[in-house]
C-alpha cells in the first residue's frame, strides 16, 4: 500500500495546512455547499500568499518546505489582516 | 515592517502595564524582567515609556493563559502558537496573552521570555508582522542568543510614534538583501555540495535543487558560532567545514560543532602573534593545502602533516595575480578559486594563475 511520505500523512498535511491558512491568512472556515467548489481555488491562492510573505517558491502547492515553515512555532496573530 | 491596518496607535507616550498573573516556569523577578527588558527594546527607540502598574486596569494588560480563554483565539496547547496581543485601544487594546501551556524560560531554551514578549509589545504598539527574517516581528520564533530590534523594527515603530527624543538615533541590523549590488560577505565556504555564504548573523545558501536562496540565521544551523564570521573553509574528505573569528576557529561536521572548539589559530596552525585574525581560507583538494589569506599576505598549509609550509607568508599579488591586496571570502569549486573582496568576485584558476572572470559578488543568486 501506498507509504506516506513522512510521518504524516497527505491527509494530515492537508489538514496541517487548511488550519495554518485559517489561523493567519484568513481562510473562511465555515463552506457552505455551494461554495465548497470555490474553496481549494481559494486554498492555493492564500497558501500562495503565505509562500511569498515567507520568501519560499510560490508554488500554491504544500511542498517540504513550506510545510517546515508551517510547523513552526510562531505568534498567533495573523500575518494578513483580519 | 507592516502597520496595523487602519493604522491604530496609543495617542499617550506615557503608557502603564500590568503582569496579571505570572507562569509557575520562571521566578517572578525573571518574569518581570524579561517584561520589563521587552519594554525596554521599544522605549529605547522612540518617545514611549512605559511604568508598570500592580493593580487596577493599564494599557497593557499581561497574562499567562491556556486553550480557550475567552478571546475568540484560543490557544492551541504545547508548540505553535506561542502568544498573541490586540492592537492599541481601550479595554483588551493592547494586551499581551501567552499561552501557558509553553514552557517558558530565560535562556536558549524554548520558549525564551523575553524574546516572545519583545515581539507581542510589536503589536501592542501598532505593528503588525513583517516579513523580514531579521526583525523581531517575523512572525515565528527565532532565538539567536540575543535579542535585538532590526533596522526594520525601528523603522516601523518611528512611522507611528516618531524618532526618540535620543540625540543619537538608534539603529539596528539590517539583513542582507541577496540581490543587493552592494553585498558583501564576510567569509563563503562549500559544505557537502553546497555554496554557503556568511554575513553578520546571517547564511545565504543556495543549492540546485531550489532556486531561491535561503537566507536565514548561522544559530539555526550552529546554535553556539558567533556572527560576523571573518572565514570558513570546508576538508571535504573530512567532512569538516571550519570556522574563524578572531584568533578563534570552530570545526563542525553537518550541524556538530566537533567537541574542544573553540581553539585558537596559533597553537593549532602555527600563525604568529602578529596574526589577529584570518580574512579568508580554502582547502584545494587535489593537494590538500589550505590556503589562508591575511592583510596582503598569504600562508599555506598542509592538512595532512598538519603543519604550515616553509617559506611563508608570501605576498598575495605574487601568486594570485590580479586579485588585489586583500580577500574578504574565497571558496573553490570545480578546481577554481573564487576570491570576493566587496563587491568583486574574482574567479581565479590556481594552475595557470590567471583570472578568467571578474563578476558582482552576488553573481550566485539569480538576481
Amino acid at each position: 500500500f501506498p507509504v506516506a511520505t513522512s510521518e504524516e500523512t497527505q491527509e494530515q498535511e492537508l489538514e496541517t495546512v487548511q488550519k495554518y491558512l485559517e489561523n493567519y491568512y484568513n481562510l473562511k472556515s465555515d463552506w457552505n455547499p455551494i461554495e465548497r467548489q470555490r474553496k481549494s481555488g481559494l486554498v492555493v491562492e492564500k497558501l500562495k500568499q503565505m509562500q511569498e510573505f515567507f520568501g519560499l517558491k510560490v508554488t500554491g502547492k504544500p511542498d517540504a518546505k513550506t510545510l517546515n515553515v508551517m510547523k513552526q512555532a510562531r505568534c498567533g496573530v495573523p500575518d494578513v489582516a483580519q | 515592517f507592516v502597520l496595523t491596518e487602519g493604522n491604530p496607535r496609543w495617542e499617550r507616550t506615557h503608557l502603564t502595564y500590568r503582569i496579571e498573573n505570572y507562569t509557575p516556569d520562571l521566578p517572578r523577578a525573571d518574569v518581570n524582567y524579561a517584561i520589563e527588558k521587552a519594554f525596554q527594546l521599544w522605549s529605547n527607540v522612540s518617545p514611549l515609556t512605559f511604568t508598570q502598574v500592580f493593580e487596577g486596569q493599564a494599557d497593557i494588560m499581561i497574562s499567562f493563559v491556556r486553550g480557550d480563554h475567552r478571546d475568540n483565539s484560543p490557544f492551541d496547547g504545547p508548540g505553535g502558537n506561542l502568544a498573541h496581543a490586540f492592537q492599541p485601544g481601550p479595554g483588551i487594546g493592547g494586551d499581551v496573552h501567552f499561552d501557558e501551556d509553553e514552557w517558558w524560560t530565560n535562556n536558549f531554551r524554548n520558549y525564551n521570555l523575553y524574546r516572545v514578549a519583545a515581539h507581542e509589545l510589536g503589536h501592542s504598539l501598532g505593528l503588525s508582522h513583517s516579513a523580514d527574517i531579521g526583525a523581531l516581528m517575523y512572525p515565528n520564533y527565532i532565538f539567536t542568543g540575543d535579542v535585538q530590534l532590526s533596522q526594520d523594527d525601528i523603522d516601523g515603530i518611528h512611522t507611528i510614534y516618531g524618532p526618540s527624543k535620543n540625540p543619537i538615533q538608534p539603529i539596528g541590523p539590517k539583513t542582507p538583501q541577496v540581490c543587493d549590488s552592494k553585498l558583501t560577505f564576510d567569509a563563503i565556504t562549500t559544505i557537502r555540495g553546497e555554496v554557503m555564504f556568511f554575513k553578520d548573523k546571517f547564511y545565504m545558501r543556495i543549492n540546485s535543487f531550489y532556486p531561491e536562496a535561503e537566507l536565514n540565521f548561522i544559530t539555526v544551523f550552529w546554535p553556539n558560532l558567533p556572527g560576523g564570521l571573518q572565514a570558513a573553509y570546508e576538508v571535504a574528505d573530512r567532512d569538516e567545514v571550519r570556522f574563524f573569528k578572531g584568533h578563534k576557529y570552530w570545526a563542525v561536521q553537518g550541524q556538530e560543532v566537533l567537541p574542544g572548539y573553540p581553539k585558537d589559530i596559533y597553537r593549532s596552525f602555527g600563525f604568529p602573534a602578529t596574526v589577529k585574525n584570518i580574512d579568508a581560507a580554502v582547502f584545494e583538494e587535489h593537494t590538500g593545502k589550505t590556503y589562508f589569506f591575511v592583510a596582503n599576505k598569504y600562508w599555506r598549509y598542509d592538512e595532512y602533516k598538519r603543519s604550515m609550509d616553509a617559506g611563508y607568508p608570501k605576498m598575495i599579488a605574487a601568486d594570485f595575480p590580479g586579485i588585489g591586496n586583500k580577500v574578504d571570502a574565497v571558496f573553490q569549486k570545480d578546481g577554481f578559486f573564487y576570491f570576493f573582496h566587496g563587491t568583486r568576485q574574482y574567479k581565479f584558476d590556481p594552475k595557470t594563475k590567471r583570472i578568467l572572470t571578474l563578476q558582482k559578488a552576488n553573481s550566485w543568486f539569480n538576481c
